[in-house]
């Protein structure tokens, strides 16, 4: 099955 | 000091049903602007960010810059005390520790104020790039919703495949298949029922029907929606809410093993 991807994956803390 | 005066109390009502089952809480950041808010669900699968311009509301005003740490169950339970057509007012002191909504009946002869306490949230704020998108679709927003509700019935994940052709949606599992496809509308009278869609380049992307059901809830606020896609990034899911601001969620993708 596919993984779940989380947001911190693609965006930094700002 | 901190005052926001809205006519139609609905589109608040609205956009808390948006958010509340995605999110237990959130910060409403209030400045000269408007009013912004982001923030992402427990899991960090689906992040929402809600912007409502100062020059969409009959009455704004933001002294200096106010963050408040809203508890969504309680507001909710005060929106429900609005009706669809009273005045909203929200009203807050700077560096308050709570805040007060108004609602005016039309006719002004009921009056109520609520006064809700404010949290202490910590600020985590994510940047997001502003991004070319390789496709973007624009749709009916109920279209969306029923296309997300069907298909979360055949599995867990939805495969959203965009080409030159049109965006097929694609959902398998235990019971079989299914797919549904759109295809561009020629020239439609009504723009609200229009598919259109702007291909740079081609794509296809995994995604949890249960968070694109959650977004769904925001349906009310607009008779559009718009899906913006590219390789490797989230899906970001967009409804407009009037002339005021938008809704925005963002949703990871899953990805093969």
């Amino acid at each position: 099955d596919h993984l779940q991807t989380v947001m911190e994956k693609f965006y930094e803390y700002v | 000091m901190f005052e926001a005066r809205l006519v139609q109390s609905s589109i608040f009502k609205k956009v808390l049903e948006a958010i509340k089952e995605l999110l237990n809480e959130a910060t409403f950041d209030c400045s000269d602007s408007g009013i912004q808010l982001q923030a992402m669900d427990s899991s960090h699968v689906s992040l929402v960010s809600l912007n409502l311009r100062s020059d969409g509301f009959d009455q704004y005003r933001c002294d200096r810059n106010l963050s408040m740490g809203i508890n969504l169950a309680s507001m909710t339970k005060i929106m429900k005390c609005a009706g669809n057509d009273d005045i909203m007012t929200m009203k807050a002191q700077d560096n308050a520790d709570s805040v007060t909504f108004m609602f005016e009946s039309p006719n002004q002869e009921k009056m109520s104020d609520y006064e809700m306490k404010l949290m202490n949230l910590d600020q985590e704020h994510l940047g997001i790039p502003e991004t070319d998108y390789s496709c973007v679709i624009k749709l009916p927003s109920a279209e969306f919703a029923r296309i997300c509700r069907d298909l979360s019935q055949f599995g867990e994940s939805v495969v959203i495949s965009c080409t030159k052709e049109g965006v097929k949606f694609s959902a398998a599992g235990d019971i079989g298949s299914a797919n549904i496809k759109l295809a561009q509308t020629a020239n439609v009278d009504k723009e609200d029922e229009a598919v259109s869609i702007e291909m740079q380049e081609k794509v296809s992307l995994t995604f949890a029907c249960r968070y694109l059901n959650y977004f769904t809830k925001a349906t009310p606020l607009s008779p559009q929606v718009c899906l913006s896609m590219s390789a490797e990034v989230p899906l970001v899911v967009e409804y407009k809410i009037g002339e005021i601001g938008h809704i925005r969620y963002y949703l990871a993708p899953k990805i093969e093993e």
